[in-house]
C-alpha cells in the first residue's frame, strides 16, 4: 500500500478493496469504513499511520474474546480426561489438526488417547492409526461404518480407566447444510455426555482459511448444533489471508485457540490477534 | 436478492420510465456487492461490471419499465455467457490409453473426485484405471484403493516408497497392457506456492502427457481462487476445473473467479460424497447460484 501524506478517499478505497481481498467480506468490511469514515471526518485520525493503526485496533477488538480462558487453563482446571470434539465440514484439516494438538499436548507431558470416530470416509481410520504410530499416541476404533457414538463412548471409557488427561474425537467431515449429519453430531455429544456428564469439555471447529464468506454460515450452524467453543483456523501457509475469522469471532464470540501453517505435526501455532491482523496487511 | 435491491434503487423512477446514469451508476453497485457476497474475486467483480455497463446504459435498461429485471437479466447472460463459453466435455481423443491428472489444494476433493470420475466413464463405456500417485498424506493410497474395491474397478499398487512421477509412467504401461483405456491419477494435494510439488506435477505431465489435467477446487474457496488457479494453470495449462462440494450453500462465486483468470472451463461438479455424486456443469445453475 502506497506512501502518503494525508487520509484521501482513494486511500480509504484501496484499503477496503485489500480488506476484501482478504476475505473480511463484505457486510463486515462496509461497517468497518463506515465506522472509519466517520473517525476521519470528526479528524480523529491525522495520519495514514493513524488510520492503519485504528483499522488494525478495531480488527483486534473483532477478534478477541473477552473473559475467555485458555485451553490451557481449562485442561488444568478439569478433572481428567478432559475431552476434546473436533468438528467442521469436509476437508478443512480436522484429522491433521487432531494429530497436531496430540502432539503439543504430549510435548507438554500429557497423556492423550485419540478417538476415530469417522466411521463413514475411507480410510479415515487408517490415517488416524498412521498418525497415531507416528506420534506414540494410542487410537480407539472401531470397524469402518460403526457408529460413531459408540467409539466416542469407548474413547471415554478408555481414557478413563487408562488415566488419560486428554481424549480428542475425530468426527466425519459434514456440510452445515445435512440437516441428519448435524442430528448425528447431536447424537455424539448426547452419548458422550452419557458417559462423562461433563464431555465434551471443549468443541473445537475446525475452518480453512481459503474459505470465503461461507465460513460465517458454517460457525452459525455447526454453533446451533453442538455449542461450538473454540475454532481452530488452518492453512494459513497459503496465500489465503482467512479475513472471515474476525466475522466469525466477531458473530459467534468463539476465541480461536491455533492455526494450522502447515502438514506437519508441529505446524501449529497458537492464535495471536496482533500478528494475524498485521498480516491481513501484507 | 439482487432483483429487489435493484428495484429499490430504480424505483425512483417517478413515472417518466427514464433512468439517469446516476441510477444505473447505483444499480452497478448493487450488482457489484452482490457479487462481492458470493465470494467473487474483488478484481474479477471490477472487471466484470466495467463488462456490463456499456449494455446497463442502453436502451434496453434505460428504457424499460422493469429495468431491475433487465439489469438482473443482462448480468445473469454474462454470468452464463462467461461460464459457459468454452469446451465442457472430458477430451478422451489422441494418444491411448487416454489419461486424466487430478490437481489442486489440499482437501478440495481429489481422491473422492477421482472415483467419482472413474465410475462416471465406466458408465460411459470407458474402462478406467485409478492411479493412486499421493505418497505424502497418512493413508491417500489406502483411500484411493478403498474407492477402487467399492466400485470394483482395478487400482495402480502404489506404495509410498515410489516417486509419483515414476508411479504415473509405470501405471499407464500397466494400462496399455491390461486393455485398460482411461487412467486416472491422483495426486497430493499441494499449495500452489510449493516450487517443488508444483515441480513434481510438471514431472507427471512430462511423464504421461496427459489430456486432461482438471484443477479440483472447492466451491467455498473466497477471494484466494484466482491466486491458486492463475498459479495451476501457468504451471500446469489446466485442461478443465472439478468444482466441489456445491451441495452445501457456499455461493461459489469461485467459479466465475477461476473462469476469469484462467480461461478454462469448469467440466464437472461435485455434488456429494458418495461415488454417484458428480455431474456436468450447468453455466445456468452456477449463475442462478451466484446471483443468489
Ligand atoms: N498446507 C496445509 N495443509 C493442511 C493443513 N491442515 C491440514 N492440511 C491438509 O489438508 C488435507 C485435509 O486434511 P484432513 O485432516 O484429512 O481434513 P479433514 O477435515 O479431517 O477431512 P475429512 O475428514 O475428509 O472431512 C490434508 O492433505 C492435510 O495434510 C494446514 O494447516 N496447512
Ligand atoms: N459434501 C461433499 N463432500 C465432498 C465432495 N467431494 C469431496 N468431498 C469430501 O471432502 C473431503 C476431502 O475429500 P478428499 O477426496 O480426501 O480430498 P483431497 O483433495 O483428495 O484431499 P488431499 O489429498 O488431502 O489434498 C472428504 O470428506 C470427501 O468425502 C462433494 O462434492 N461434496
Ligand atoms: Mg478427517
Ligand atoms: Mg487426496
Amino acid at each position: 500500500l502506497t506512501f502518503r501524506k494525508e487520509i484521501d478517499p482513494d486511500l480509504l478505497d484501496e484499503l477496503e478493496e485489500a480488506m476484501v481481498m482478504a476475505d473480511m467480506g463484505v457486510g463486515t468490511v462496509q461497517h468497518l469504513f463506515d465506522r472509519l469514515r466517520s473517525d476521519v471526518k470528526r479528524n480523529e485520525l491525522k495520519d495514514p499511520q493513524a488510520l492503519r493503526q485504528r483499522i488494525k485496533s478495531y480488527l483486534k477488538d473483532m477478534l478477541t474474546v473477552t473473559d475467555t480462558v485458555s485451553l490451557e487453563e481449562k485442561i488444568g482446571a478439569a478433572s481428567p480426561p478432559f475431552v476434546i470434539l473436533v468438528v467442521g465440514v469436509n476437508g478443512v484439516g480436522k484429522t491433521t489438526t487432531i494429530a497436531k494438538m496430540a502432539h503439543l499436548f504430549k510435548e507438554q507431558g500429557k497423556k492423550v488417547l485419540i478417538a476415530a470416530a469417522d466411521t463413514f470416509r475411507a480410510a479415515a481410520i487408517d490415517q488416524l492409526q498412521q498418525w497415531g504410530k507416528r506420534l506414540d499416541i494410542p487410537v480407539i476404533s472401531h470397524q469402518p461404518g460403526s457408529d460413531p457414538s459408540a467409539v466416542a463412548f469407548d474413547a471415554i471409557e478408555a481414557g478413563r480407566s487408562r488415566k488419560m488427561d486428554i481424549v480428542i474425537v475425530d468426527t466425519a467431515g459434514r456440510l452445515h447444510t445435512q440437516k441428519n449429519l448435524m442430528e448425528e453430531l447431536k447424537k455424539i455429544r448426547r452419548v458422550m455426555g452419557r458417559k462423562l456428564s461433563e464431555a465434551p469439555h471443549e468443541t473445537i471447529l475446525v475452518l480453512d482459511a481459503t474459505t470465503g464468506q461461507n465460513a460465517v454460515s458454517q460457525a452459525r450452524l455447526f454453533m446451533e448444533a453442538t455449542d461450538v467453543t473454540g475454532i481452530v483456523l488452518t492453512k494459513l501457509d497459503g496465500t489465503a489471508k482467512g479475513g472471515i475469522a474476525a466475522a466469525v469471532v466477531h458473530e459467534m464470540k468463539i476465541p480461536i485457540y491455533f492455526i494450522g501453517i502447515g502438514e506437519k505435526m508441529t505446524d501449529l501455532r497458537s492464535f495471536n490477534a496482533e500478528e494475524f491482523v498485521n498480516a491481513l496487511f501484507e | 436478492t439482487l432483483g429487489n435491491r435493484l428495484n429499490k434503487v430504480f424505483k425512483k423512477l417517478k413515472g417518466y420510465g427514464k433512468l439517469s446514469e446516476e441510477q444505473i451508476q447505483e444499480g452497478m453497485r448493487e450488482v457489484r456487492l452482490a457479487l462481492l457476497e458470493a465470494d467473487v474475486n474483488y478484481k474479477v467483480v471490477k472487471d466484470f461490471v466495467a463488462g456490463i455497463k456499456k449494455r446497463a446504459l442502453g436502451q434496453e435498461v434505460m428504457d424499460s419499465l422493469t429495468p431491475g429485471q433487465q439489469v438482473v437479466k443482462i448480468v445473469h447472460d454474462e454470468l452464463v455467457a462467461l461460464l459457459g463459453s468454452s469446451n465442457q466435455q472430458i477430451d478422451l481423443a489422441g494418444r491411448q490409453p487416454a489419461v486424466i491428472v487430478l490437481v489442486g489444494l489440499q482437501g478440495s476433493g481429489k481422491t473422492t473426485t477421482a472415483g467419482k470420475l472413474a465410475r462416471w466413464l465406466r458408465k460411459k463405456g470407458r474402462k478406467p484405471f485409478l492411479v493412486p500417485a499421493d505418497v505424502y498424506r497418512p493413508a491417500a493410497i489406502e483411500q484411493l484403493k478403498t474407492l477402487a474395491k467399492q466400485l470394483d474397478i482395478p487400482v495402480f499398487p502404489s506404495e509410498t516408497s515410489m516417486q509419483p512421477p515414476e508411479i504415473a509412467r509405470q501405471a499407464v504401461a500397466q494400462a496399455g497392457m491390461s486393455n485398460l483405456d482411461t487412467v486416472i491419477i491422483d495426486t497430493a494435494g499441494r499449495l500452489h506456492i510449493d516450487s517443488e510439488l508444483m515441480d513434481e506435477l510438471r514431472a507427471i505431465k512430462e511423464a504421461v502427457s496427459p489430456q486432461e489435467i482438471l484443477l479440483v477446487a472447492d466451491a467455498m474457496t473466497g477471494q484466494d481462487a484466482v491466486n491458486i488457479a492463475e498459479a495451476f494453470d501457468r504451471e500446469l495449462s489446466i485442461t478443465g476445473v472439478v468444482l466441489t462440494k456445491l451441495d452445501g450453500d457456499a455461493r461459489g462465486g469461485a467459479a466465475l473467479s477461476i473462469q476469469s483468470v484462467t480461461g478454462k472451463p469448469v467440466k464437472l461438479v461435485g455434488i456429494g460424497e458418495k461415488l454417484d455424486a458428480i455431474e456436468p456443469f450447468h453455466p445456468d445453475r452456477i449463475a442462478n447460484r451466484i446471483l443468489g
